[in-house]
């Protein structure tokens, strides 16, 4: 699930 | 973690150290629009609520406890220590007409209708058009003291420099945020005018001064 992802960006 | 996305993230330290040092050392905040620098103030408190529920590495969570200290610290020089030289008048854009438009589509366009979803969601789009108040404040006045320019180069390359991260990893982890790249991409077009200039003239020793 790509929203959990992107959390690791700033 | 990537050389795109470190050079990114170092772009936008730079830039909001720049700022700062414009600020601080010139007295003034002359030319700076705050009301830019509050809509950044938005997208990093929407972006980083969870700064004390999920630890994702110290660098994470040094650099985002460094964005919103610093971009309130920003605000506080504008409209409180620096305000004397604050020009509201050429301040002046209307930011309703962002915030509403875009937390209208945080609600239909996202990736899951959770509420932390919704507000991150916000916090790209919202990130997205932040700058257009401080563009427009440039072409209000008709021209950017060279270190706001310098500010600006940083501040747009950072999120160039995010797409390259996003192809990136693409390729290398198959990882694709349609949200996050369309906005990064947006974001980064709006640059396109002043990248021009900038190169064309600051490069040059020039000042950039619009055809008012």
């Amino acid at each position: 699930d790509p929203a959990e992802l992107v959390k690791d960006e700033l | 973690m990537n050389i795109f996305r470190l050079c990114g993230d170092m772009s936008h330290l730079a830039a909001i150290i720049i700022l700062l040092l414009k600020m601080w050392k010139t007295r003034s905040v002359a030319g700076i629009s705050g009301k830019s620098q509050i809509l950044f103030a938005t997208v990093f408190t929407a972006r980083y609520l969870d700064l004390f529920t999920s630890f994702i590495s110290i660098y994470n969570t040094c650099m985002k406890v460094f964005f919103i200290g610093t971009v309130y610290f920003t605000i506080y020089l504008i409209y409180m220590k620096f305000k004397a030289t604050y020009d509201s008048n050429h301040d002046s854009f209307r930011v309703e007409f962002l915030i509403v438009p875009v937390g209208g589509l945080a609600f239909l366009v996202n990736h899951e209708f959770a509420p932390l979803e919704i507000i991150w969601t916000f916090s790209i789009y919202l990130e997205s058009v932040a700058i257009l108040p401080q563009l427009f404040m440039i072409s209000k006045t008709g021209e950017a003291e060279t270190i706001t320019s310098h500010y600006l180069f940083a501040l747009g390359s950072y999120r160039a420099l995010y797409l390259c991260n996003w192809i990136y990893r693409y390729y290398a982890e198959g990882f694709f945020d349609l949200i996050a790249v369309v906005a990064g991409v947006v974001q980064t077009i709006l640059y396109c005018d002043f990248f021009y200039l900038y190169i064309t003239k600051v490069m040059k020793g020039k000042k950039i001064s619009l055809p008012a």
